[in-house]
């Protein structure tokens, strides 16, 4: 059984993957079958329906920035446009002879075509989403290393005040990224990391005071505080690389799941 | 965007079932 990586794909394909599935057993067991119906609406209702996707598709495609979904989007909704065209055909053959054999095979083709294509559409977009959360993810990160440089009270409030705004950002795309995985241990993961990163945010501020305070007041203490405040940066910036690694998989654990 | 290509995305989903279940009721008789 296909399994999909998030709760929107996995709504939309599971329930007519099933059906595809068993719609190829049932023709492979009984080759010669019976006369089939005319399948005339139903396949209109399809042809308008991949007529819509599409449009929306085409759309979405030439007003995004990303190019891999550029790329990807037109050869998808080709797959998509080439299952509709035996959807057709088979409809077309059927009209003349209802135990066709080859209208049965491209209704068959037709079928697992639009499934796959829809599915390969669905995961072009999704990656790309995933790619607008790996950029903010990235961006935090090499924010956090400009800490390293961080010299007085001012140069804090500063870092604080650019900080602030990506890592909010980052932490409500990564919890509304978690809620839609099917995947329990990707999911556990990354709640994990990010609750990391929103702990150790105070303590990196607090760390960051500590090193500045220190050094001004010419006081002992300075590498020490140094240390502990790069600790934390090497500890945030783990935590957010485990993020990105984990956005990036999709395969399927069965052990793993809930 | 995002909200219309998956309601769209759904409509192509439920018409596929339909017209699946129509050729399997067929080949289930």
């Amino acid at each position: 059984m296909p399994v999909f990586h998030t709760k929107t794909i996995e709504s939309i394909l599971e329930p007519v993957a099933l059906q595809v599935s068993q719609l190829v057993i049932l023709h492979e067991e009984a080759e010669d079958g019976n006369a089939m119906p005319d399948l005339y609406r139903p396949v209109q209702a399809v042809c308008a329906a991949v007529n819509n996707l599409v449009k929306v598709g085409r759309e979405t495609a030439e007003t995004s920035a990303d190019k891999v979904l550029k790329q990807e989007m037109p050869l998808a909704l080709n797959r998509v446009e080439e299952a509709s065209g035996l959807l057709v055909d088979a409809s077309g053959l059927l009209r003349d002879d209802p135990f066709s054999v080859p209208a049965r095979k491209k209704l068959i083709d037709g079928a697992r075509g639009i499934l796959s294509g829809t599915s390969a559409l669905l995961l072009a977009f999704d990656e790309a989403e995933v790619r607008k959360i790996l950029r903010v993810c990235k961006s935090v990160l090499e924010y956090l290393a400009i800490a390293e440089v961080v010299e007085s009270m001012e140069d804090l409030v500063t870092f604080v005040k650019n900080l602030t705004p990506g890592m909010t950002t980052m932490s409500k795309m990564i919890d509304q990224r978690e809620k839609e995985l099917t995947h329990q241990v990707h999911r556990e993961k990354l709640v994990y990391s990010i609750n990391s990163v929103k702990n150790l945010t105070p303590v990196l501020i607090s760390g960051i005071k500590i090193f500045v305070t220190t050094k001004q007041t010419g006081g002992r203490g300075v590498g020490e505080s140094q240390e502990n405040r790069n600790y934390v940066v090497t500890k945030m910036s783990q935590e957010i690389h485990e993020i990105i690694r984990v956005l990036q998989l999709t395969t399927y654990d069965e052990e793993g799941w809930d | 965007d995002a909200a219309e290509m998956v309601k769209q995305a759904k409509i192509l989903a439920m018409a596929t079932s339909q017209l699946v279940n129509g050729i399997k009721g067929e080949a289930e008789t």
